[in-house]
């Protein structure tokens, strides 16, 4: 049924190929598993997507079309997504406006919430695991580090989120966090947008602290409650935040609303940062310009 | 039907389990959130 | 709930069920008889008669009333070994779930259980992620590791590549908290911490009948509350989902007359006692 037409990728569990459904001559991907890879059996990473991606049928996360073995590989079969927002970025002879931004911003985020009212962390958002569909529509992709909302008194691993998207919880070492750590990721995915380039590149994850603190200030117990509790919180160098000048300075494309949104989104404190529905609800989605339709976005 | 089928009153819940993490300084730095955890078990509940 | 794997593919009736048993031991009996048949063809010159006829007497496969048997038997002592090896509640549960399931694709007579009972546990494990690396898993069930890694593909398949299981645990949690709503100041707490830990132990038996196949996993939850205490559910369920709360008294009532009259509840009371009922019987 399925063809592996051109190999397009090559990871640590997975190879990926470009094919054709043969009943249907719609284009997908194959990942294709490698079963020797993952000395324990089969890799956790594909035993993620495979149980997520199961549950999950939405527009703007990537569709899950098939599953099979082949001669001892797990291959997974999913929709063909050509394109991805870090191209996007990357790429300075294509120019997009306030309103693509616009767009993008909400089919991620209905994608995301769709996860975390399913009570699914994706747990590595970023831009080139946005993939744009020929349609436009934007697909939340790449599962394998995701899992679900933990019971109370479970501990998760801090060691999540590719680093210039990782909320600062994660950069003291939290074992308790929540799915606001998706949402940091977003809104550091929305300044990238506006500027270009990436806003928080730490070289190292020791950097990426500096850099985060840098940029939106040191985080104090009176604006994040007991974040000096953090063993991490020691050494740290104190930075006062980014007034709303500077602020205004850096992304001047941004209104008003659109800095809210996104002071919103990168709220130190975990506890106070918005949540899926706080941003969807935002002020920056009801004024103008209004999104572009994903179809006509160049 | 996406209507949640209950409403979170957690000033009438006596749960001294989570009412315990809520006071611990690792789960509050860690973002965690009491209204979180009741949200989920009322949904699985009532699904 | 409905756009869950666990609904859509693991969501029977009684009769869709036996017919599913029925189906997969006819399958393995024709196959076994094939090769039985095959065995004694292409060994007919050094078979003696009676070797032959011993054969037809003994390999006789067994039926799908001896393999519903023999799978509850190896649930059993999954449970009992998940439990030896200290492992989470839900971890426990979701062992027991895919175990069983594979038995609704798979017949003894190709797989026996002996095979499978700890490649399940580990798939569980890391499913759940409580991962156990290979070796320390064989170290503490004293069993090779290749024997344990070599059926998980087949495992995975059997299960229809469905790993996200909702079990009656986190609904326990969740109408513990409801019912001190809806009943605020009726009920004594500690009274309460008892009735969860032995709906705990009565949810993690329902695993092992075939009401997680007949029913939701709220349920089932509803089911072992009943069982613990028929008069606290059966009153919790009337003022939840009967509306024929008293006329507020005092203000306690008020608050959970709040709670009551906000949810608008589109659930028949009495459908569902009599499903959850007719649930409760089967676990029993």
């Amino acid at each position: 049924e399925y063809t592996k037409e051109k190999k397009v990728g090559e990871g640590t569990y997975a190879v990926v190929y470009l094919g054709t459904k043969q009943s249907t001559g719609r284009s997908i991907a194959v990942k294709e598993i490698k079963s020797s890879a993952f000395k324990d059996g089969l890799d956790m990473s594909a035993i993620r997507e495979v149980k997520y991606l199961q549950e999950i049928q939405h527009e703007n996360v990537i569709e899950l079309v098939d599953i099979f073995l082949a001669s001892e590989n797990l291959n997974l079969v999913l929709e063909f997504l050509p394109s991805d927002l870090e191209v996007i970025i990357k790429d300075k002879s294509i120019l997009f406006t306030p309103a693509d931004i616009k767009s993008w911003m909400l089919m991620t985020l209905r994608g995301v919430h769709h996860c975390h009212r399913n009570f699914i962390l994706h747990r590595d958002l970023k831009p080139n695991n946005l993939l744009i569909a020929p349609d436009g529509q934007i697909k939340v992709a790449d599962f394998g580090l995701a899992r679900t909302v933990p019971s109370p008194h479970e501990i998760l691993t801090s060691n999540v989120v590719t680093r210039w998207y990782r909320a600062p919880e994660l950069l003291f070492g939290a074992k308790h966090y929540t799915s606001a750590i998706d949402v940091w990721s977003v809104g550091v995915i929305f300044a990238e947008l506006m500027l270009r380039i990436p806003y928080l590149p730490g070289k190292s994850d020791i950097d990426q602290v500096e850099v985060t603190f840098r940029a939106l200030g040191t985080p104090t117990d009176r604006d994040w409650p007991d974040v000096s509790s953090f063993p991490a919180y020691n050494k740290l160098q104190m930075y006062t935040p980014p007034s709303r000048e500077e602020l205004r300075r850096r992304f001047i494309a941004a209104s008003e609303n659109a800095l809210d949104y996104l002071c919103g989104m990168l709220t130190m404190n975990p506890q106070k940062r918005w949540n899926t529905v706080q941003c969807l609800e935002s002020e920056y989605f009801k004024e103008a310009p209004s999104p572009t339709e994903p179809s006509k976005i160049k | 039907d996406a209507s949640k089928r209950f409403t979170i009153n957690d000033a009438l819940y006596e749960d001294p389990f989570i009412k315990d993490l809520q006071e611990r300084k690792e789960f509050i730095a860690s973002g965690f959130r009491v209204d979180y955890v009741y949200n989920r078990v009322l949904t699985e509940a009532f699904m | 709930f409905r756009h869950s794997s666990q609904y859509r593919f693991w969501s029977f009736t009684p009769e869709q069920l036996t017919q599913k048993r029925i189906q997969v031991n006819a399958q393995a009996t024709s196959s076994v008889g094939e090769s039985l048949r095959n065995f004694i063809s292409e060994n007919q010159a050094n078979l003696a008669e009676e070797d032959i006829k011993s054969i037809e007497e003994k390999a006789v496969p067994v039926t799908m009333e001896e393999e519903i048997k023999l799978v509850s038997i190896y649930a059993k002592k999954l449970q009992g070994i998940a439990q030896h090896l200290n492992l989470p509640t839900e971890v426990v549960g979701t062992s027991i779930t895919f175990f069983r399931r594979f038995y609704l694709e798979n017949s003894v007579l190709q797989m026996h259980p002996k095979l499978i009972v700890l490649t399940t546990i580990f798939l569980a494990c890391k499913s759940e992620n409580y991962f156990i690396g290979i070796d320390s898993f064989s170290q503490k069930t004293k069993r090779p590791k290749d024997s344990i890694l070599k059926y998980e593909f087949q495992l995975l398949e059997s299960l229809r590549f469905s790993l996200l299981v909702h079990h009656p645990f986190k609904p326990l949690h969740g109408f513990f908290l409801d019912i001190q709503a809806v009943l605020h100041g009726k009920v004594d707490l500690k009274y309460m911490g008892q009735i969860y830990d032995k709906c705990k132990k009565t949810i993690t038996e329902a695993l092992l009948t075939d009401v997680v196949y007949f029913y939701t996993p709220p349920q089932i939850t509803l089911a072992a509350l009943l069982l613990e205490d028929e008069a606290l559910t059966t009153r919790y369920l009337e003022l939840k989902f009967h509306g024929n709360f008293q006329a507020a008294s005092d203000s306690t009532n008020q608050e959970s007359n709040e709670v009551i009259s906000k949810s608008n509840l589109t659930i028949n009371f009495d459908v569902l006692m009599n499903l959850i009922t007719s649930c409760k019987q089967q676990i029993e």
